[in-house]
């Protein structure tokens, strides 16, 4: 899947990405 | 971490030694929230267990938008449970060595 980043003024940058389906909770 | 809704887990082995570790943070359970989180996936981002405050990390994703206000305390406590399992793991580590 496609990444995604942000970054915070105070200089972390974050990375978005989809969640595995391995980790998701089951129902 | 369950009783938060929010996962934290690392996103990198943990060697023991680096101070700054990455971490992924995703929304589990978002009904237990209490603001609408956006629904944007895992964010990874690194962590200094040593210096840094989880209530400052919380407080940058609610500036960037992935989190409302109402849960900063839930999302710095997600990330501190984190935190603290693993200075325990290196602590017992530690000791297994010596």
């Amino acid at each position: 899947g496609s990444a995604t980043q942000v970054v915070h003024s105070a200089g972390r940058r974050f990375i978005v990405s989809p969640v595995p389906e391995s980790r998701l909770r089951e129902p | 971490a369950e009783e938060t809704g929010l996962r934290v887990e690392l996103a990198e082995e943990d060697d023991g030694k680096k101070n700054s570790i990455a971490m992924r943070l995703w929304v589990e359970d978002p009904k237990k929230l209490k603001g609408k989180p956006k629904d944007n996936g895992a964010i990874e981002f690194s962590f200094d267990i040593n210096k840094e405050n989880p209530d400052d990390v919380a407080q940058e994703m609610i500036d960037s938008g992935f989190f409302q206000e109402c849960d900063s305390k839930t999302v710095a406590k997600s990330i501190r449970d984190r935190v603290a399992l693993i200075k325990w793991r290196r602590e017992r580590c530690q000791q297994v060595n010596v």
